[in-house]
């Protein structure tokens, strides 16, 4: 495992932060984008498929009233793929029964999907090697999240209650803030000394102008708000003839 | 401490030209002088949560307005969580499509 790994430094990996409005759509989005990103890796191409597609041809009714990653990977693969947003673009209201899939070219498709082990090691060492993936977390700490790297605990971000799902694009270590370790130990003689904090980068869908363009970070190695509950990923696997990977995850 | 005795009079004046910012920013307005009271009440907790999640913190977070600060907790989780029934999250069998082969 590398020990930093940001796959938003890798040219047309990474699709803009979209922005889910009021349609509780964020499982169709992250999927949207775990396709995206593994297209980009595998085959160097560029792609921003369908989000209304996910909506709209949904086996479990009303896509904008929430729903599961799994739902979105088995409606890929039930659809033999995803049109492009431009074809099919994003409405933030999802038509039940009014699939229109067939009506267009399908862009990006899948083999199968996974669920990874709940392992945070695992989970770096997969996300380095094979791209970013879902994750399903506690959404409760972001409603007042601004910037930096939380470090949540199982009593102000329940782990077992996991509500909302975000891609993981990368992982790192910063510096802690000196400051804030001084006021939580008033009674130390001498300063603590300065420590790395890790973290992971997660891409979120609620616009670009929210959290850090978009993104947010998490303390990574405490499993912070439920991240390792559902680790999952589609699998896009080139044909036999052409195995050889090109890119890998820039530092 | 050395404050009280003084006048409190700017108080819920500074919380609501905070607020006011809030509305502005984020475009944000409300049917009637009720809502708009209930927003304000709503808007102050999440501030004084934020402030808690600040001092309570130990990464590098900052905590504080946000586009869903007028927004209860519940509400909050409602909108931008997954779940399908409200009060119910995901809590699912781990062991559901995992590489146990054989099991459905």
């Amino acid at each position: 495992v590398p020990p930093t790994c940001d796959w938003r430094k890798a040219a047309g990996i990474i699709s803009p932060v979209k922005d889910q409005k009021n349609c509780n759509c964020c499982w169709a989005i992250t999927a949207a984008g775990n396709i995206e990103s593994l297209w980009g890796i595998t085959f160097q191409k560029s792609v921003e498929v369908s989000v209304q597609q996910l909506l709209d041809c949904n086996r479990c009714g009303d896509g904008c009233k929430g729903g599961y990653i799994w739902d979105a990977f088995i409606t890929v693969l039930n659809d033999s793929g995803l049109a492009s947003e431009k074809d099919y673009p994003f409405r933030a209201t999802s038509r039940t029964h009014n699939c229109q899939a067939k009506k267009y070219k399908k862009v990006a498709w899948i083999q199968d999907f996974i669920m990874l082990p709940d392992c945070e090691q695992g989970i770096a060492r997969y996300l380095a090697t094979e791209g970013p993936i879902t994750v399903t977390i506690n959404v409760k700490l972001l409603q007042h999240y601004q910037k930096g790297v939380i470090k949540a605990t199982p009593t102000n971000c329940d782990p077992q209650h996991v509500d909302h799902s975000v891609l993981l694009v990368g992982f790192g270590k910063c510096k802690s803030v000196e400051g804030r370790q001084a006021a939580t130990s008033q009674s130390r003689p001498h300063p603590r000394p300065r420590h790395s904090i890790p973290y992971w980068i997660l891409k979120n869908s609620w616009g670009a102008s929210w959290g850090e363009e978009g993104y947010f970070r998490l303390h990574r190695g405490s499993n912070a708000c439920g991240i390792t509950k559902f680790p999952v990923t589609a699998r896009v696997v080139k044909p036999a003839k052409k195995q050889q990977k090109l890119v890998s995850c820039p530092p | 401490g050395s404050r009280r005795g003084q006048d409190p009079g700017p108080q819920p004046l500074k919380l609501k030209e905070v607020f006011t910012l809030f509305q502005i920013r984020y475009n944000r307005s409300y049917s009637n002088p009720a809502e708009y009271a209930r927003r304000l009440d709503i808007f102050a907790r999440n501030l004084a949560e934020a402030q808690r999640l600040q001092e309570e913190d130990l990464g590098t977070a900052e905590f504080g307005v946000t586009p869903f600060s007028d927004l209860t907790e519940e509400e909050f989780g409602q909108l931008y969580g997954l779940q399908r029934a409200a009060g119910r999250a995901l809590n699912v069998d781990r062991k559901v499509g995992s590489d146990e082969r054989g099991q459905t």
